[in-house]
């Protein structure tokens, strides 16, 4: 369960960063 | 994060780009062309053919024109940052394309990688690089959020 749930808050990280990624503005524009 | 081990999670990110050139190696990215080529599938705009024209295709074993290239890549790559993006990239180590060229430098290589998945997760299309990115093994993406969160701390308007 520990394993399992090291895993998922792991996964949980990446998730957040990358869709965090997504909406943040870019462009000299932006 | 260990730069050996950031190149090759970074060599496998490439593997994401459909290119003609081969770069399944260090070695194969030596002369600069298969990451020419991904950068103007990144940017077609600003790495324009004729841009991609001035890439030698047949550098081979003549490691000045390996360094040539590489240099064209890097000078692209971060006058990218800063024309396109409106961001210079302080304190960051760049890349030597010597060492790349003539010793074919895993250290350097990804140093040079991460500048170009800094284009890549800020460019237009970035969408779908991202999503490829969180498509790929955990361990792979972990390297790649750690390479993109030491550029974004390198990162001043």
């Amino acid at each position: 369960e520990g394993a399992k749930g090291a895993a998922g808050a792991s996964e949980g990280v990446l998730a957040n960063f990358f869709n965090s990624l997504l909406s943040k503005k870019t462009g000299a524009g932006g | 994060m260990d730069k050996t081990e950031l190149c090759e999670c970074l060599v496998q990110w490439l593997q994401t780009f459909n290119l003609n050139a081969p770069h399944k190696t260090v070695e194969d990215l030596g002369d600069g062309v298969a990451m020419s080529e991904a950068l103007c599938q990144i940017a077609p705009d600003y790495f324009s053919e004729s841009w991609f024209g001035k890439i030698k295709q047949d550098a081979g074993e003549n490691w000045r024109l390996r360094m040539s290239n590489l240099k064209k890549v890097l000078t692209g790559v971060l006058d990218y940052y800063s024309e396109v993006l409106g961001q210079q990239i302080n304190d960051f180590t760049l890349p030597d394309v010597t060492s790349i060229a003539e010793n074919y430098d895993v250290e350097e290589m990804g140093r040079l990688l991460q500048l170009i998945l800094g284009c890549a997760v800020n460019c237009d299309r970035k969408q779908e690089y991202i999503q490829n990115i969180m498509g790929m093994e955990e361990a792979v993406q972990h390297a790649v959020m750690n390479a993109i969160q030491e550029l974004m701390n390198k990162e001043a308007p």
